[in-house]
């Protein structure tokens, strides 16, 4: 099995769903049934429960168009393309289309709609496709399949729980997402003008906005940014932290507080950790780093500290020699001191304050100076 | 200029492989399909990858096997990613 890139993923339990409109080829009542059942199937393997909605905004909107479809993947006309289904998110993710052009049947004589309904409404929930032919999420249609025989594949069970977890798991068990911290008045605004951040990381594909005992979780896909504690995702992380930085060579986010340093991979932490950042070789006057930054091209890594930097090979775990160097040297109008810094794009995005300078390291120069929460749409 | 049928058979197969791989397996839009190239170019790797993520023998070429795949109906998702 396999998840979407960024592995997008329904950060509650509860789900709604609405048909928006019905294929003239089945009784409405079929239609229904076929979606109904289609959901069961996930919802049987997983804490995900469903609700039918006919009216406002729903999670999974599921529709039945032809050709141009305002979406701007148009369908193909009879046969070929059955439909298509995006993968969790807000608006047009997490929804559902169906070809209409197809012969939609409650058997096998045409389209089986249930048949092609629960791989979809598998999208809709952040599955990919499969490369084994027996599950479900296996991209061609297989006219053969008995409908009313229809179980998932141990494939699309593991794929939906690597996801979600088990149905019987609680909801303490780390396999489920931790739901989005509410905001409150302790909690800091995501589009306070004044905010700042302790430390950025990427980490397979989302950003990560460190601050305090939080974090926001950005993916590009999505406009809204999650809001986590740190203890949900990371139990033995400390809070307040200095500095991240994601060595995607190795999918390991490093993490610094004070002179100590952990290393995540996904949610699990690596043992051996936390070790003294002077193992990394900075000289002992160095007491904590305030920011870092992995550069994929290079395979270099810069630790920023105070108005100087140093540079570290990745590839032969040893600092440069001819470190440190001024900041404003090697990197001029970004500020003397940076508080966060990640790479996205080719660029370095700086923070300082509540300011943010991109940075293109071909050109030598900042590009752009933005608000630091730009990222959130604020 | 009319083509002959034979041609015409002959292009709109490659044109239908060609927008295939393009649309499931990220084939850049430019690549030439009609092009041979010694290592067998990115629509020969296409086609290996569709082959072996499909789970059809691996041969590279357009056989009977991978053209009848290419033709059963199917969902409308990529089956790589970016």
């Amino acid at each position: 099995f396999a998840t979407f890139p960024g592995m997008p993923k329904w950060r509650k339990t509860h789900l709604t769903y609405r048909v928006m409109n019905y294929t003239l080829d089945l009784p409405r009542d079929a239609v229904d049934s076929a979606i109904e059942k289609a959901l069961s199937l996930w919802e049987e393997v997983t804490p995900l429960t469903f609700s039918r909605t006919d009216e406002g905004e729903a999670d999974i909107k599921i529709l039945f168009a032809v050709r141009d479809h305002g979406d701007f993947i148009p369908f193909d006309g009879p046969g070929k393309v059955l439909g298509h289904a995006y993968p969790p998110g807000p608006g047009i993710y997490g929804d559902a289309h169906f070809d209409d052009d197809e012969q939609w049947t409650r058997d096998t004589s045409g389209t089986n709609l249930f048949l092609v309904a629960a791989h979809e409404l598998g999208h809709s929930l952040g599955l990919f496709h499969s490369a084994d032919p027996r599950a479900l999420m296996y991209p061609v249609y297989n006219a053969h399949t008995d409908p009313a025989r229809l179980r998932l594949s141990q494939d699309d069970v593991a794929g939906i729980q690597s996801l979600y977890g088990s149905p019987s798991v609680s909801p303490d068990d780390p396999a489920v997402p931790p739901e989005p911290v509410p905001p409150g008045p302790e909690t800091p605004a995501a589009c306070d003008p004044n905010l700042s951040f302790d430390a950025i990381s990427t980490l397979r594909g989302e950003i990560l906005f460190f601050k305090d005992r939080h974090f926001w979780r950005k993916s590009l896909r999505t406009l809204e940014p999650g809001f986590y504690l740190i203890s949900s995702f990371w139990p033995s992380l400390p809070s307040g932290l200095d500095a991240a930085y994601e060595d995607t060579s190795k999918d390991i986010v490093f993490v610094f507080k004070g002179n100590q340093f952990w290393a995540v991979k996904g949610t699990e932490a690596q043992a051996g950790y936390p070790k003294s950042i002077h193992t990394l070789g900075f000289p002992s006057t160095v007491r904590k780093i305030d920011a870092a930054v992995f550069d994929k091209e290079k395979k270099k890594t810069y630790f920023f500290v105070g108005d100087k930097y140093w540079r570290f090979d990745e590839n032969s775990q040893s600092m440069e020699q001819g470190f440190p160097r001024l900041i404003v040297d090697d990197f001029p109008g970004v500020e003397l001191k940076v508080d966060a810094v990640f790479q996205e794009f080719g660029f370095f995005y700086f923070f300082r304050g509540s300011l943010q300078f991109e940075f293109d390291p071909d050109a030598r120069m900042v590009t752009r100076t933005l608000k630091n929460n730009n990222w959130f749409y604020c | 200029y009319p083509l002959n049928g034979a041609a015409r058979k002959e292009g709109s197969t490659t044109d239908f492989v060609q927008q295939y791989l393009e649309r499931y397996y990220n084939l850049a839009k430019d690549t030439k399909a009609f092009v041979r190239r010694r290592d067998g170019g990115p629509v020969v790797d296409k086609l290996r990858e569709m082959q072996k993520f499909l789970g059809l023998e691996v041969t590279g070429k357009l056989d009977s096997d991978t053209l009848d795949m290419m033709h059963k109906p199917r969902c409308g998702v990529p089956d790589v990613g970016d």
